[in-house]
């Protein structure tokens, strides 16, 4: 017997934003610790690490551990019949083809329960190693999400470029170029608001506007981002989920041809 | 001009 239950439909509903434009359907391991998914974007360019751990449910039971391979559009189509402050359950028996979602209003007047067919997904699980970064930069989420959207309207390639005074968001493209430049800050009294590098030495590297547009989705989760680099590897883009986990984005860089 | 890699090139399969 699989059941996990949250009291705000809206952390889910969140959750979901944030992995359906880069997931058509996705698998997700259900054992004694928690919630994971990891999948490859279909284009295999990136790859969604989620974590939801079982002490930050508001019950979590799971008898035996289960993979649920959902349809993440389906998946999407049921949570809008949730409203944000509902209650969610998600259900589902050992061996079960399928997985129920349980809603509560917050006075129980109004129960309702979807239930969805499971697939079976062969998805391919890749080893990602432990990685001592050459800067990590903590910043504001929304900060994040508008320089990549201003700088997509003006080219496919941003450069990244990060040093112990800050870190400089470069496009070049038909119409011309873009720069934005992000200052470290020593604003201890607004924390949230703060840019904060950590560096041990510089880095600089290109990735693809398109998917950091897309790991944007998950700005709701979180008021901090934070993004590791260092040269020749995947970029990491991680959201805190507070009390719950984290949801992070790794993206292969683009080389010089 | 920039070649974009795939994921893979960097894990491997586990």
């Amino acid at each position: 017997m699989f059941e996990a239950r949250l009291t705000s439909a809206a952390t889910l509903k969140k959750v979901l934003e944030a992995v359906k434009e880069l997931l058509n359907e996705a698998s997700f391991d259900c054992s004694d610790s928690g919630i994971q998914l990891q999948a490859m974007d279909n284009s295999h360019v990136s790859l969604v690490s989620l974590t939801l751990r079982s002490d930050g449910f508001d019950k979590y039971r799971c008898d035996r551990s289960l993979t649920m391979g959902m349809n993440l559009a389906s998946m999407s189509k049921i949570l809008k019949c949730a409203n944000n402050d509902d209650t969610v359950t998600i259900k589902a028996q050992d061996d079960a083809d399928t997985v129920t979602f349980v809603f509560e209003s917050k006075k129980q007047e109004k129960i309702s329960d979807y239930e969805m067919k499971l697939m079976n997904l062969d998805q391919e699980h890749l080893g990602i190693p432990e990685t001592d970064f050459s800067c990590v930069i903590r910043m504001p989420s929304v900060e994040f999400a508008r320089i990549v959207r201003d700088l997509a309207q003006f080219g496919e390639t941003v450069l990244i470029c990060c040093t112990k005074e800050g870190v400089k968001f470069s496009v070049s493209g038909d119409v011309g170029s873009a720069n934005v430049k992000l200052a470290q800050t020593n604003n201890f009294d607004k924390e949230e608001e703060s840019v904060s590098i950590e560096m041990q030495e510089p880095v600089s590297l290109s990735f693809a506007c398109q998917y950091l547009i897309s790991f944007t989705k998950a700005t709701p989760l979180s008021p901090r981002v934070q993004l590791s680099m260092s040269s020749n590897v995947p970029l990491v883009v991680e959201y805190e989920i507070a009390e719950l986990g984290y949801i992070r984005y790794y993206l292969a860089p683009k080389i010089e041809d | 001009k920039h070649i974009q890699k795939s994921i893979r090139n960097y894990f491997k399969t586990k």
